[in-house]
């Protein structure tokens, strides 16, 4: 059987409300390294990966590997019957079809017991090479989410660049055009509100600005972003969960004809 | 403003 007891179930609650949008029907892999999960959304254009690491759970116990399907929307709806602060176990057996979410409140005075059936998704796994970038950015979340949103209002698309002295965000559309930069900033009080640029090469992307807006629904889950561009390749957005592993969204870029 | 490319055609299936 599968069983993983998580005391900061809220971080599972904002996983669900990242992904479900993006993303309908997908495997939660279960095995004693953790919980994963990869998938592309409807359109093929962007792909979710996510780890949660079984010393992140309280207690996590997995005797056989397991490929859980699940409606996300549908898991989406019961995880927000839990309350923030609840502790949330995930129970599966090994040859059953259903998964069982049960939540417990901070003072164990109410138990709650919801129970979802389990889909068959036969989904193929893509190989995510492991990659040197050329330029790795790290960055207030809520900093990149303000300007995907900012820059969504003027145009569709968004040309990310970075050198040494930081990165840009530019875009343009029927009533005119944007360009945001975000300089490198070590000098301030939290390690967490620095922008730091690492580069090996100067890169400028085009990508869809609504894919990277979906991707900052992930901004609750941690309180920076790292942006990893490789010319000609998919940016990776990923926000690190602390203590269990992360949520990485890959976008593959939009290229000049 | 570009062709959107596929994320598959980046990361061939396992």
């Amino acid at each position: 059987m599968f069983e993983g007891r998580l005391l900061q179930g809220s971080l599972l609650k904002k996983v669900l409300e990242a992904i479900k949008d993006l993303v309908t029907d997908t495997n939660f892999d279960c095995s004693e390294t953790g919980i994963a999960l990869q998938a592309m959304d409807s359109s093929h254009v962007a792909l979710v990966s996510l780890l949660l690491k079984d010393t992140g759970f309280d207690h996590f116990r997995c005797d056989r590997n397991l490929a859980l399907g699940i409606n996300l929307q549908n898991m989406s709806k019961m995880l927000k019957c839990a309350g923030n602060d609840d502790i949330i176990t995930l129970k599966a057996e090994d040859e059953g079809d259903t998964i069982t979410f049960m939540f417990e409140s901070p003072n164990q005075d109410k138990i709650s017991d919801f129970e979802m059936k389990l889909m068959d998704i036969d989904s193929e796994h893509l190989g995510i090479p492991d990659t040197d970038y050329q330029a790795i950015v790290t960055m207030p979340s809520a900093e990149f989410q303000r300007i995907v949103r900012d820059l969504s209002s003027i145009g569709d698309t968004a040309v990310i660049g970075v050198t040494k002295e930081g990165i840009s965000f530019s875009t343009g559309g029927d009533i005119g055009k944007a360009n945001i930069v975000c300089r490198q900033n070590t000098n301030v009080d939290k390690e967490e509100d620095q922008t730091t640029v690492e580069i090996h090469e100067p890169v400028s992307l085009t990508f869809a600005l609504r894919y990277l807006n979906s991707f900052t629904k992930a901004t609750a889950l941690s309180p920076q972003v790292t942006l990893s561009l490789s010319k000609e390749l998919p940016i990776v957005v990923e926000y690190k969960i602390e203590k269990m592993g992360f949520l990485r969204f890959y976008l593959a870029p939009k290229i000049e004809e | 403003k570009g062709r959107q490319t596929s994320i598959a055609s980046f990361f061939g299936a396992k």
